[in-house]
């Protein structure tokens, strides 16, 4: 575990923290993508699957597993009841229909090996690299962002792109090797890179 | 160099 990993790790873990900081004190999920937050569940639910049968392996892992996708859920469970009234659908139009698809079709088509469960995280990975689209969308169409939700977009991108150092150092420390990772984790930087810069010059 | 079989990140 380098620097790099468990840095990303504590960035996804805040951002997780942020948003449902900043719905439970607002009372409201104005500003956040369901769409997004759906695609992120599934993300890892189909990833985390392998909870069932290595959880003993890491306490680490298990545990930051749970932690997602429990956390996830419980964000969907406050916007579909809780925080129903301040949702907007009509603000969350991007056709998400592509992103699983295309997601499926990669997945298919180069996974480590065809099982069930490699597919299904091949399949998580790439969705991952392009869940956030969404919300990036509802940004760009609402303009002003409260600064809550920038921050939280900015700590679920440093997530990933924390990664990439990680893989390189993995790479040479240990010959590690993860390409559908690695390829995917740079999209999903490259996809967030307009907003990072952005998130350079405001803050 | 062989892709992890074993997944070990999150």
């Amino acid at each position: 575990m380098n620097i790099f990993r468990i840095t990303g790790d504590l960035s996804h873990l805040i951002s997780i923290f942020i948003l449902l900081h900043k719905m439970r004190t607002s009372k409201s999920c104005i500003g956040i993508s369901f769409k997004s937050q759906v695609l992120y569940l599934i993300v890892y639910v189909t990833r985390y699957l392998d909870l069932l049968w290595t959880f003993q392996h890491s306490a680490y892992n298990s545990l930051m597993k749970i932690i997602f996708i429990a956390s996830s859920a419980y964000t969907i469970h406050l916007m579909l009841n809780d925080f129903k009234p301040t949702h907007d659908p009509n603000i969350d139009t991007f056709k998400v229909e592509y992103l699983i698809g295309g997601s499926a079709i990669l997945a298919l088509l180069f996974p480590y090996k065809w099982t069930t469960a490699e597919v299904l995280w091949s399949f998580s990975i790439w969705l991952e690299s392009v869940a956030i689209l969404p919300q990036l969308f509802m940004l760009q169409r609402t303009g002003e962002a409260e600064t809550i939700t920038t921050h939280y977009i900015f700590a679920l991108g440093a997530y990933r792109a924390l990664y990439i150092p990680n893989w390189l150092y993995r790479y040479f420390t240990e010959s590690f090797t993860d390409p559908i990772s690695t390829i995917a984790g740079i999209i999903q930087t490259i996809l967030y890179s307009d907003f990072f810069y952005i998130y350079y010059t405001k803050y | 160099v062989v892709a992890t079989p074993f997944k070990d990140e999150l």
